[in-house]
């Protein structure tokens, strides 16, 4: 089953 | 910091559309518009709206303030006004409250609201330009029954795009079920066009809880974008010419 990536995975705090 | 919209129907749907997924935010107000951003409480999802000051009645913003609100209680607020009332904005600096005031276009009667401003902390993501693989724009009520539909039968649904259709896949326990949309112009009713641009072919699994909130923005907009590229968040866009848009952008499932 495939699991949840967080968005933060890909886009970084500014 | 002044703002005034002809009709509240807008805002009240702009409201509805958000405010199950992200609960407290800021509105970040600017002498270019009303924008927010925020992520669900699961930082799987972000929403991003952003009001131009054009698509106001009047617009007046002498500092840059940023008013943290708790949606579910602008939507009571809200619900005071009527749709064809004007909706009437008013923050001045250093207060803790913003005021609403509602106004029927006969001006018999005028109604005004306070509510307490919250402080919040705000954690903005910086969203790169994106070239994105495959667009779809499509009428926002597909997208809605589609993901509708799906959500009968399982929690993920993979949405594959090729050149000339898209197609929406789900299983769950009891079987599966899966929709596709072939490309289709019509140059008499531009809002029931399905189009697909495609650089690359993608296939991306979601989680159709997040899709099934973002539907909630559809009667806003008579069309919707899917921008999506291969291990890249997907980016749900519901323009409104001349107001603005929302986005919400959704980061994938994927495989363990």
């Amino acid at each position: 089953t495939p699991i949840q990536n967080d968005l933060t995975e890909y886009f970084s705090m500014v | 910091f002044e703002a005034k919209w002809d009709h509240a129907s807008t805002l009240k749907k702009v409201i509805d559309a958000v405010k199950d997924l992200i609960g407290d935010t800021s509105w970040d107000c600017t002498n270019t518009g009303m924008s927010l951003q925020s992520m669900d409480s699961s930082h799987v999802a972000l929403v991003h709206v952003l009001l131009k000051s054009e698509g106001f009645e009047s617009y007046r913003c002498d500092r840059n303030v940023s008013m943290g609100i708790s949606l579910n209680s602008m939507a009571k607020v809200l619900k005071c006004a009527g749709n064809d009332d004007s909706v009437t904005l008013r923050h001045e600096s250093e207060s803790s409250v913003v005021n609403f005031a509602f106004e029927s276009h006969k001006e018999e009667r005028v109604s005004e609201f306070e509510l307490k401003l919250m402080n919040i902390d705000t954690e903005h993501l910086g969203i790169p330009e994106t070239e994105y693989d495959s667009i779809i724009k499509m009428p926002s009520a597909d997208l809605r029954r589609t993901c509708a539909d799906l959500s009968q039968f399982g929690d993920s649904v993979t949405i594959s795009c090729a050149k000339s259709d898209v197609r929406f896949e789900t299983s769950g326990d009891i079987g599966t079920g899966n929709v596709r949309l072939s490309a289709r112009g019509s140059s008499d009713k531009p809002e029931t066009e399905i189009a697909i641009e495609m650089i690359n072919p993608v296939s991306l699994t979601f989680a159709l809880k997040y899709l099934n909130f973002f539907t909630k923005a559809a009667p806003l907009s008579d069309t919707v974008k899917l921008c999506m590229s291969n291990n890249h968040p997907l980016c749900v866009e519901f323009p409104m010419p001349e107001v603005g848009y929302i986005r919400y952008y959704l980061a994938p499932k994927i495989d363990e």
